[in-house]
């Protein structure tokens, strides 16, 4: 069955969408195939690969909610090799109508676990979560076999990375053991900067080799792409943007052969 | 009574609390009194005012959730005029806790609107909200007089904006009729990027008035003051950062004198 990461962090604005759109198109360009399951209700990530939100007729909330299949949920892209399941804002009132449900938790994990998964072709399944730790951040991180973090090298970002941890740690304690860290990934970084400079030293003294050495430089080509509604890779692929999430691509899939 | 404003916007990492920090500070420095209210569980006004998690006792928990007066939860800072009542993880559980509660929206409104508001020499209050639409946002905009919405000059931000601003109908039409619209802020502006100056066109012709004159400009030094625990307006006086919340704070002084 593919491989599950949850792209989450609860402070907002980090790179999390921008993270799980270009990452997942880079590592279909490399041939992979890849789901990536918004469940988010600002839907950035089903925007910012052209699913316009009158075309999203089926969505992550019946996905959740309705307890319907993969299959019937995933839209195609632009890019070939990478699918989606869009989200709209039926998901903001997840946490009240979740809420009342007794696995409320597991939802996310059935779905994305069932046998259909095993043979639809899909190497990585990306989950893109909303900024709180709420019950759909809950939900992606119960699913997933690994979070990937991004940080943006901002002190307010640093600061909340030790709680995120925390929420991880209380997850693999309870309902899901084998919840692993990915990897914690700079984004938004500049080297010009000495704010940025040190956000960056002190991820890598305190976390060592969870941080991956491929760092996100802040270029604005990555904020213009989603206007465009394709990944940068497609928007200028020649961008120290594209490139950076080639790297991490390649250092994320050379990590998960070894192991 | 002082007026109360909320800072709000589902989009993560738009200049919330940097925002509630500095417009604040730079209202106190110009002799108003300010009560900032913190009910984001990251709890990053606290900490951009010195108030470090481990001192805060009572908090804005305490003030939802025990029903506790503001004078036994507010906190004193560094600067003089501005008060902070601040918040901790305890509230990332709020969701599921206030969902139980018959009365789960107003009781900010209630807590803010008490008689010994009248004379605690508080001339507004600022409300700095976490990046969702759930129910602590929801408690921020039903106790607001106004909603400070303010917006990152980014394709994402902008394409939440309207998501917002149904929200913020639906609020007045129920639990908050006189809810109104404080403004929209144009912040990390950089004129020398034409995504950020797009951004910032869309925003007046479809918004007009209602966008502040005044935009706040992608300035290091606003990133840089809350390691420091102090806002931009003691950390760098003479900073673009700090010279667009003075003008901010004016601005907003005068249309509230007029109206
Ligand atoms: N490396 C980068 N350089 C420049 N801009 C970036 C970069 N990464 C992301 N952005 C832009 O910064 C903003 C925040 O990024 P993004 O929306 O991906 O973060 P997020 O963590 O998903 O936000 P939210 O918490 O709201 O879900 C977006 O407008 C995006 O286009
Ligand atoms: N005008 C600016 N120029 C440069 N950096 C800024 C500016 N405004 C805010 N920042 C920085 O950008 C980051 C996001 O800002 P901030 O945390 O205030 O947003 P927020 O909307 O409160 O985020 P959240 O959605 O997580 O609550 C912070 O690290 C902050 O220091
Ligand atoms: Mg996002
Ligand atoms: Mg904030």
């Amino acid at each position: 069955r593919p491989k599950i990461i949850a792209l989450a962090n609860q402070k907002g604005g980090v790179g999390k969408t921008t993270t799980a759109i270009n990452l997942g198109a880079a590592l279909a360009e490399t041939g992979h195939g890849i789901l990536l399951v918004d469940i988010d209700p600002q839907g950035n990530a089903s925007t910012g690969l052209g699913l316009y939100s009158e075309n999203r007729n089926l969505t992550s909330y019946d996905l959740l909610m309705e307890g319907l299949p993969v299959r019937d949920v995933v839209h195609g892209t632009g890019v070939s090799g990478l699918s989606v399941i869009p989200a709209t804002t039926d998901l903001s009132s997840a946490d009240l109508d979740l809420s009342a449900k007794k696995d409320r938790s597991v939802l996310l994990r059935h779905a994305l676990r069932r046998a259909e998964m095993n043979d639809a072709g899909y190497d990585f399944v990306l989950i893109d979560c909303p900024p709180s730790l709420g019950l759909l951040t809950v939900n992606g991180l119960v699913a997933a076999d690994s979070v990937l973090v991004p940080l943006q090298s901002e002190f307010y970002a640093l600061e909340g990375l030790s709680q995120f941890l925390l929420t991880v740690r209380e997850i693999r304690g309870s309902a899901n053991p084998d919840l692993r860290i990915e990897g914690v990934l700079m984004t938004m970084v500049d080297r010009r900067n000495r704010l940025s400079r040190q956000v960056e030293a002190d991820a890598r003294e305190n976390l060592g080799e969870i941080v991956f050495r491929t760092v996100i430089p802040r270029n604005v080509r990555l904020g213009e792409a989603p206007s465009h509604a394709i990944p940068v890779l497609e928007y200028d692929p020649g961008s120290r943007g594209s490139e950076a999430y080639r790297a991490l691509a390649s250092e994320l899939a050379t990590r998960n052969r070894q192991s």
